[in-house]
């Protein structure tokens, strides 16, 4: 069981709040709004009225017992700064910053914040992606060179089987796993048959990957 | 080459409109707030200001024209739902909206929208697991029981090679992939040696995968 604290309860920090106490972890909110105070008492394990530049506060607070302290402070990027600088300078185990900004994301990582979010941009590419080629459903960069990709089957291999779809001698492609409606088979024999509608999940280089992608 | 409109160049709008240009990608930016409008001039391939609750305006526009509308409208609940219901209304393609919270995405979703996006919140979410378990990197749900992690090689297996680690005939888990350093080995050969600090690519049920993570 696990110890954390968020400064600022807007979305980021509520939705985080909420999914940590969820996974059974004790959290401790902050915010200078007293109505969003009052609002995530029930869920927060302690949830208390500060402003988190004030470092006396924070020492009162035990601040540096946390596993984690989150900055999740949006639009006051001066407050989300020197929050973060002070966090550090008190030595807190690990903090994590929320970044309004290209410029704001570098600074934070100036002062030695341990992780930086973007969760409005890293959203938009994410959705940048499905948008244009929207048969990509999940994926994984093992490296700049190989993915893991979860796609819609292209047209071009419906009715295949594994052996005769020449994925792995052509394009170096394996199929780690196929999905037929809800149910999934994992490391499919040579004999399986791609369906009309299956969603395959492969591993390979990248380059193969888009042309696969393309194959349809 | 696509063509998109943006509504709202808030973060989560101004990301997606140079992800989607940088993706070569035509974009039309709309905002009420005309410094909003005149900062993204330069990236946008067009940019006006204007009401998007006004259907005269998106008539004039040709709103329909385009693959994918998206509404990136934050903090008007209200006017963030009438854009959406004025869209689809108009036979927009493929409406996208953002919504603020839980209630709101459930009225985008009823009025039809396509894609409704919970940046902060799934952010949100991603972050909590990784500061709970940051042995995990990476992650695909194949499933409601099979998934693909990236993770820190536990302790037990440091030293083992595939082979007399065991975890095919124990835990039905495969290993896909192996990085080390920044060199990446798919479909490691049976003798190769997991080193500490490598960081492997795994398949198999979730619940043996938890059980790996915790062998630590
Ligand atoms: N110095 C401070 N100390 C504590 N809380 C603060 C401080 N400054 C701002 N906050 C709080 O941080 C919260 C989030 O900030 P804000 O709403 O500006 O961010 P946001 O980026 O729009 O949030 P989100 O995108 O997560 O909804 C607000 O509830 C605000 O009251
Ligand atoms: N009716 C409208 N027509 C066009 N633009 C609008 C309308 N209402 C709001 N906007 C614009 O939408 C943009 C994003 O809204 P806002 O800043 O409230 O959202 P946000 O959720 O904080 O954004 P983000 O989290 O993406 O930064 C603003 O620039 C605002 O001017």
């Amino acid at each position: 069981k696990k110890q954390y604290a968020v400064i600022g309860i807007g979305r980021f920090g509520e939705s985080l709040i909420r999914e940590l106490v969820r996974m059974g972890h004790e959290v401790l909110a902050i915010d200078t709004d007293e109505s969003r105070v009052q609002d995530i008492a029930d869920i927060a394990t302690q949830a208390v009225q500060a402003d988190s530049m004030d470092d006396k506060v924070l020492r009162a607070l035990d601040i540096t017992s946390f596993d984690a302290v989150i900055v999740a402070i949006g639009e006051d990027i001066e407050a989300s700064i020197l929050t973060s600088l002070t966090l550090k300078d008190m030595g807190v185990r690990k903090t994590i910053a929320k970044a309004q900004n290209h410029m704001h994301g570098k600074v934070l990582a100036k002062i030695g914040v341990d992780i930086v979010v973007h969760p409005e941009r890293d959203m938009a590419i994410r959705l940048a992606r499905t948008l244009v080629s929207n048969s990509i459903i999940e994926h994984i960069d093992l490296s700049a060179d190989y993915g893991i990709w979860e796609l819609v089957t292209p047209r071009t291999l419906v009715g295949k089987n594994l052996q005769n779809s020449g994925l792995r001698p052509k394009l170096g492609i394996n199929i780690l796993a196929i999905k037929t409606g809800d149910s999934i088979e994992v490391s499919p024999p040579p004999e399986h048959v791609i369906n009309k509608d299956d969603i395959l999940v492969v591993i390979g280089p990248t380059r193969s990957l888009e042309k696969l992608n393309e194959m349809d």
